[in-house]
């Protein structure tokens, strides 16, 4: 399978706010 | 050891162990899973979403782990 430029954008995006989430779960 | 259950850890390591750029879908992992019901996937996933450990990719029915890369 392969994404669309556009969806590997929003996957990227996705993938940031996640690992900032994370980050800020493991600093509390 | 990482603070979730066996359940979770469960979900996470199938969403870890796919490689697709896509992700893995609900429906792929209750197939892996026959024990847990589709219930039960969505409300581990909903966790590990909000808890960082994996993000959804193409909608909101697929998904990535974020330290598998």
């Amino acid at each position: 399978v392969s994404l669309t430029p556009e969806q590997q954008r929003r996957i990227e995006e996705n993938r940031q706010r996640a690992l900032a989430r994370r980050a800020e779960k493991l600093a509390h | 050891v990482n603070g979730l259950s066996a359940n979770q850890n469960q979900v996470l390591s199938l969403i870890k162990s796919c490689h697709d750029p896509q992700g893995i879908s609900t429906q792929d992992l209750k197939q892996k899973l026959n024990s847990m019901s589709v219930a039960v996937i969505r409300q581990i996933v909903d966790f590990l979403s909000n808890e960082g450990h994996i993000f959804s990719t193409i909608d909101e029915d697929h998904f990535r782990s974020t330290d598998n890369e």
